[in-house]
């Protein structure tokens, strides 16, 4: 996260690492005990990679305590509809969810989030120097409006949303695959997730999957 | 059994050639003969120089030829009538095996002096005349080894301070090196590495083998030399003994492994013609078993350890087609199947010119007999979903005929299907596209379709 700040309290617990060799590559949401979701592209090599080569750590708020904390192994990996660039991962036991850890909420499918809405965007990765390297960060960004992101959408259409545009705060790399969180009143959602664009923290909004779009086929994913 | 004598397998054999020379002082001497065989015995006579021969074969002439394709006014001319048959050791620059009978053209030492001429005695004095060692060939000033010399071939040199030296001619082992398993070895190795001589890969006798030449032309069996057809560990080649079917041949390494240069043509989703050059991560068999690790020997014993198939990529478990088969394939984790093809692999010429079918709308109404998932993995049938009213995935029964594609629930990214029960995944979305019909009617944008917040409180636990 460029530009942010170290998250604090137990504020983003819902936040997942997802480690290959026990390194960082990219971020993730736990949205049930035993799921997660996230992207493929920046941290998969295939949609049948070596799962064992993997692992997730929830509950982290700096990646230098990884090591004293429980790694989670992943028993499925399920790679979204043509285009998503989604992915959902099926841990093989469940995440505790306490020790800072916990769950987020999906969106109603189809649903809507009104431009100009802060939502907020969560990750270990590069800083720019900006910030506590390897901590949580967090950056506020508003919602883009539709017109302005078609832009960068290119076909994809309502399967992306963007948000940002500030220059020099936005998500970067490693934060890939991490949560958009949009919050009202005590209810937090997860609207977005992050996919790789050229530049990060650039005036250019960064590009969200719109979990909405793929909700139908998350819950599908849960029941079969 | 006594072997039976042959000699075809010291010649270099050019189909519909042959050699003529209208300057060379000596004329062929032409006889009858009954086949080739024959013909390379005669040219193999001690009383008199022979270094190939044309065979007629019409007639059943052997033109016996004094002469070799570097003796000057020599010419190799295409004649559909004759079979050319050169004596290697007129024709390669190495030593084969023990026996020194290096016959080439190199005229330097390996201090890079030029040699002397044999018939001279003008710089250092010596006695090896051609006259007095006829059988030697002492030509020119070429390396040759008259006196068995360990050294190999040698020669005396123009240099009056060095009398002689050896010329530093490699053994035919040395002279190509080999890469990987040697699938690419060209060389001129012509002998095992317990020194029986090949068989010629265009004979039947003495082993009766399935390499004609002819049915393997991209794997250049030429001759009697070392080859790899078959990804073995090294070339290898049928042996004149008729105790001992095959062997592996002695071959240097290259020092690099040209491992860059091999991976120019690999792919990673998809199959081109064997799959040799698969380098995926696919690591399941089309069923859904985890494919073994190529480095365990459990549940499976098997000889494709990565370290003796190092350009092979065999990492982990993933699917690999080391041994040149059909399509890559794998050892199972299942010990009651040992191998399995991973044909779920799509081929990449599919890929290049898709036919792929396409569904209106959702494809709720798809009809076609698609039967396989997007990554290859065969469907399964509806039937016992049906039956067992899985109200989550079917809202409609209707058209869920055998293991096709459908979509029963109106599924917004088109037809899917079950897979196998013990498949990874138990369902997944098939290969299809969306028609680009232009009588669809258009979508109702975002500004006609009414927004719904993303906070409506529906507890989805």
């Amino acid at each position: 996260i460029v530009g942010g700040h170290e998250v604090q309290g137990t504020d983003g617990g819902w936040v997942v690492s997802i480690q290959r060799k026990k390194l960082h590559r990219c971020g993730g949401s736990l949205i049930r005990e035993d799921w997660v979701l996230t992207t493929y592209e920046q941290c998969f090599t295939s949609c049948v990679p070596d799962l064992k080569d993997y692992s997730i750590q929830v509950g982290l708020r700096h990646l230098n305590e990884s090591s004293n904390r429980p790694r989670l192994g992943i028993s499925r990996l399920i790679c979204g509809p043509e285009g998503s660039n989604l992915v959902m991962l099926k841990l093989e036991n469940p995440a505790p969810v306490s020790d800072g850890a916990s769950t987020i909420h999906l969106p109603v499918k189809e649903c809507h989030i009104a431009e100009g809405t802060n939502c907020t965007m969560y990750g270990w990765g590069e800083t720019k120097n900006t910030g506590l390297d390897e901590a949580l960060n967090s950056v506020t960004m508003p919602m883009v409006d539709n017109e302005m992101c078609s832009q960068i959408k290119g076909d994809a259409e309502n399967s992306r949303i963007c948000a940002g545009g500030n220059i020099g705060e936005g998500v970067c790399e490693r934060d890939y695959g991490g949560p958009l969180v949009c919050q009202e009143h005590q209810r937090k959602v997860i609207v977005g997730v992050s996919i790789p664009r050229t530049k990060c923290a650039s005036a250019q909004p960064a590009l969200f999957v719109n979990v909405a779009f793929y909700s139908e086929w998350i819950y599908k994913v849960f029941r079969l | 059994q006594k072997p039976r004598r042959q000699s075809l397998q010291k010649y270099e054999k050019s189909e519909n050639h042959m050699l003529i020379c209208t300057d060379c002082p000596q004329t062929p001497v032409v006889q009858n003969s009954r086949s080739q065989e024959h013909c390379a015995r005669k040219c193999k006579k001690k009383n008199f120089i022979c270094r190939a021969f044309n065979f007629q074969k019409a007639n059943r002439k052997c033109y016996l030829l004094p002469f070799d394709r570097f003796t000057h006014g020599a010419q190799k001319q295409a004649n559909i009538n004759f079979t050319l048959c050169e004596k290697k050791e007129y024709i390669r620059e190495c030593i084969s095996g023990t026996k020194d009978n290096y016959r080439g053209r190199r005229s330097w030492t390996k201090s890079n002096i030029t040699c002397q001429a044999w018939s001279d005695n003008n710089i250092n004095e010596h006695t090896f005349y051609p006259d007095r060692y006829p059988m030697q060939d002492l030509r020119e000033n070429f390396c040759r080894n008259p006196n068995n010399d360990p050294g190999g071939p040698w020669c005396y040199t123009t240099d009056p301070n060095v009398r002689a030296e050896e010329c530093g001619i490699p053994q035919c082992s040395q002279e190509v090196c080999m890469r990987c398993n040697g699938e690419d070895y060209r060389g001129k190795v012509d002998q095992t590495e317990s020194g029986k001589e090949c068989q010629r890969w265009d004979s039947k006798w003495p082993h009766v083998h399935p390499f004609q030449p002819k049915k393997y032309r991209d794997k250049d069996l030429r001759d009697n030399y070392c080859r790899n057809p078959n990804n073995r560990l090294r070339p290898w080649c049928y042996t004149m003994d008729p105790r001992t079917p095959w062997e592996y041949c002695n071959i240097t390494m290259c020092d690099s492994d040209h491992s860059e240069e091999i991976d120019v043509n690999t792919t990673t989703s998809c199959i081109q013609q064997d799959g040799t050059n698969y380098r995926g991560t696919m690591n399941v068999t089309p069923e859904g078993v985890t494919c073994q690790r190529w480095d365990s020997q459990f549940p499976h014993n098997h000889s494709f350890l990565p370290v003796n198939f190092k350009c092979k990529d065999l990492r982990e478990n993933y699917c690999r087609n080391p041994d040149g088969a059909h399509y890559p394939w794998c050892f199972t984790t299942d010990p009651n199947q040992r191998i399995a093809k991973c044909t779920h692999i799509p081929r990449c010429d599919a890929e290049a010119t898709p036919k792929i079918d396409c569904y209106e709308d959702k494809g709720e109404m798809y009809r076609g007999a698609l039967s396989t998932t997007r990554s290859g993995i065969p469907c399964a049938d509806w039937a016992p979903y049906i039956n067992s009213g899985d109200s989550h995935s079917t809202i409609s029964h209707v058209g869920l005929e055998r293991n096709y594609c459908r979509n029963p629930d109106r599924d917004k990214h088109g037809p899917w299907c079950y897979t196998s029960p013990n498949n990874r995944l138990v369902w997944d979305y098939c290969k299809l596209k969306q028609c680009e019909s232009p009588t669809v009617a258009p979508q109702p944008n975002n500004l006609t379709r009414p927004k719904i917040s993303c906070f409506v409180h529906i507890n989805t636990r």
